[in-house]
């Protein structure tokens, strides 16, 4: 019949749940998905350095970059292919399923 | 190849264009 519960003084001044809000200020993201750093989500910067750290004359091939990013599917990749080639980031080589990038220089 | 610095003067170009 010991009296229990009394630990730490129970007052609880000492918790300031305030402090754990401030964390959220950092970034400059909205808390999108997309994640823009230079006008591009984070899958299509990946691509683009990938194909930027090939230095193969002929380039990367879809087959390569499906294999480093086995998170994406080919069709993910290849949608985002088109689009930095599209914004003029990268450009086909020998063939459609090779890429270098324009800007590696 | 040709066809290779074509499509990268044509890239350039989409490139300058985009940023512009």
């Amino acid at each position: 019949s010991k009296p229990q519960g009394t630990m730490g003084g129970g007052v609880g001044t000492n918790m300031m749940p305030a402090a754990h809000t401030s964390m959220s200020s950092t970034g400059s993201y909205s808390g999108a998905s997309m994640m823009l750093v230079n006008g591009l989500s984070a899958n299509q910067n990946q691509v683009l350095s990938l194909i930027k750290s090939c230095h193969e004359p002929q380039g990367i091939s879809m087959h390569d970059l499906k294999q480093k990013l086995s998170s994406m599917s080919i069709t993910v990749i290849r949608q985002i292919v088109d689009f930095l080639s599209n914004e003029g980031h990268i450009f086909s080589t020998i063939d459609e399923d090779h890429f270098r990038s324009t800007d590696n220089e | 190849l040709e066809r290779i610095s074509n499509n990268k003067k044509a890239a350039l170009k989409r490139l300058a264009a985009n940023q512009a």
